[in-house]
């Protein structure tokens, strides 16, 4: 027959804390900015944001012989042509895309 | 236009590969 120590001493202790808290000072600020952008850079569906732009490129082209090389080169200035081709030699390896006269045109798979 | 609709296919095929 034991009474709860616990009881008596947690409202003693709660009297002080306000006054007090250690260690509680700043961490709320600091931590949650940094770990957040880390996840933007990767978007979505694991692609990278090079692939993800040419990607919805050739998904918005309602052409039914696709996009061609040089008409992706055009849209994303900045990006080389061999880059181009990584990217466009990927997608069509995993299937999101398709060429289709030839090699230089391509259409997405995910558009009807 | 029949190769268009066998590289799609073949695309199509690859795709659900993958994502099994």
């Amino acid at each position: 027959s034991k009474p709860q120590a616990m009881a008596g001493g947690g409202g003693m202790n709660s009297s002080i804390m306000p006054m007090s808290r250690p260690g509680m000072g700043g961490m709320g600020s600091m931590g949650m900015t940094g770990g957040y952008s880390g996840a933007n850079a990767m978007a979505n569906n694991g692609l990278s944001p090079n692939q993800n732009q040419v990607l919805s490129l050739i998904k918005s082209c309602p052409e039914p012989q696709g996009i061609s090389i040089q008409e992706l080169k055009q849209r994303l200035s900045g990006m080389s042509v061999t880059v181009i081709r990584q990217v466009v030699d990927f997608l069509s390896n995993e299937g999101h895309i398709f060429s289709t006269i030839d090699e230089d045109h391509f259409r997405s798979t995910d558009q009807e | 236009l029949d190769r268009i609709a066998q590289n799609k296919k073949a695309a199509l095929e690859r795709l659900s590969a993958r994502s099994t």
